[in-house]
């Protein structure tokens, strides 16, 4: 996955992703696809969600699926989730969840739709997606309304830390912040850096340009998009505009 | 992959954007004023049968990916997995299993996908 969100030099924020899934679940090597990739495009769907008959908050969800992995809450905040891959990931708390019945801890995809469902600002979702005890390592990236309100909030277990737009001194604000399954502390690996061509792409843009079209484009430039990607979303907190397109690569394209 | 014009090739993308309107994803609602149980029938039922082909296959492609043994044991949790999720989670995959035609044990299995597989 990747998810993005930038700053214009007005303060407007901007949030999207691409949803990438499918690696080494069945490649197709005559369609040149990942089976379950291709699967999971017709049940993508954008869902509007009621309550006392107003919309509550809109996601970008597969069909069947109960948790919430996009989505954007109308003048509250922004909201993406990307994989963390760790050795002793879900794992270990899907055993314990099972075998020990510790049941004092969160379902990723399930704490972030209580956090849609809840969250009344930017700063309660950030809180509540940070501190609460988690069955898997997972990134949280999320976006508000108001400048430099946008963070990827890295999360094992238990601990988290947050790479903020305004983390650096006053006189280094950043004005983008990318998010490619990679710890943002490490370098990516050169079989998998799709930081490398999104920071590129987004510095050579400038924030000037900074807009939902240009974060549409960084994901549409291979290998950020790639055979794994099945869907791009756009969101905006302020507007409470989401949208969502299925992807295809065409060939010439990275298999992740 | 041959084609690709060597391993760290990549152009910025710049006419992208605005995608084709035939590529939107459609739009369904979920009312949370409804019971749990009730809430993903409509959806369901467009989408139901398309769920029922990508669960299968996930299935079959984990089952070669982890093994018998690991796989046995996933399986044969699920129903206490189900049953020991928070309200209103366990009623709402439920109401998806009755209204995809789908056993409860494939759809927990499908929504606990991201904690079971992120190894």
């Amino acid at each position: 996955c990747t998810s993005i969100i930038a700053q214009d030099p007005e303060g407007h924020l901007y949030h999207g992703r691409n949803l990438d899934t499918g690696l080494f679940l069945g490649w197709d090597a005559k369609n040149h696809t990942w089976k379950v990739a291709e699967k999971l495009r017709p049940l993508t769907v954008q869902l509007d969600w009621k309550k006392n008959g107003t919309t509550l908050f809109r996601s970008i969800n597969f069909a069947g699926y109960v948790g919430v992995l996009t989505a954007v809450k109308k003048d509250k905040f922004t909201f993406s989730l990307d994989k963390r891959f760790a050795l002793n990931g879900g794992y270990m708390g899907l055993l314990e969840w099972i075998l020990f019945n510790d049941y004092k801890q969160s379902w990723v995809a399930f704490l972030t739709r209580e956090v849609m469902e809840e969250a009344a600002n930017y700063d309660e979702a950030q809180a509540k997606l940070s501190k609460t005890r988690l069955l898997a390592p997972v990134y949280f990236i999320l976006g508000g309304i108001k400048p430099y309100q946008g963070c990827v909030i890295t999360r094992d277990r238990d601990n988290f830390n947050m790479l903020s737009l305004d983390s650096k001194s006053i006189d280094s604000k950043l004005w983008f912040l990318v998010q490619t399954n990679y710890d943002h502390w490490k370098t990516p690996p050169f079989f998998d850096d799709r930081r490398t061509p999104a920071t590129k792409c987004l510095n050579q843009a400038g924030q000037k340009n900074a807009s939902l079209g240009l974060i549409y484009n960084v994901l549409s430039t291979k290998p950020v998009l790639n055979k794994e990607t099945v869907y791009t979303s756009l969101m905006e907190a302020t507007s409470g505009q989401l949208q969502g397109w299925i992807r295809s690569c065409p060939d010439p394209c990275w298999p992740w | 992959f041959s084609v690709l014009v060597g391993p760290f090739y990549w152009k910025c993308e710049k006419t992208a954007y605005p995608p084709a309107e035939s590529d939107l994803v459609p739009t369904f609602e979920v009312d949370l004023d409804l019971p749990p149980l009730q809430r993903w029938a409509p959806l369901m039922r467009v989408k139901g049968p398309k769920l029922i082909t990508l669960v299968d296959d996930v299935k079959e492609l984990i089952h070669s990916v982890v093994g018998e043994k690991i796989f046995n044991t996933i399986m044969s949790n699920l129903p206490k997995v189900a049953t020991s999720l928070p309200y209103p989670f366990y009623e709402e995959m439920v109401g998806i299993a009755t209204f995809s035609g789908m056993p409860l044990s494939l759809v927990t299995l499908y929504n606990i996908f991201y904690e079971a597989f992120t190894l």
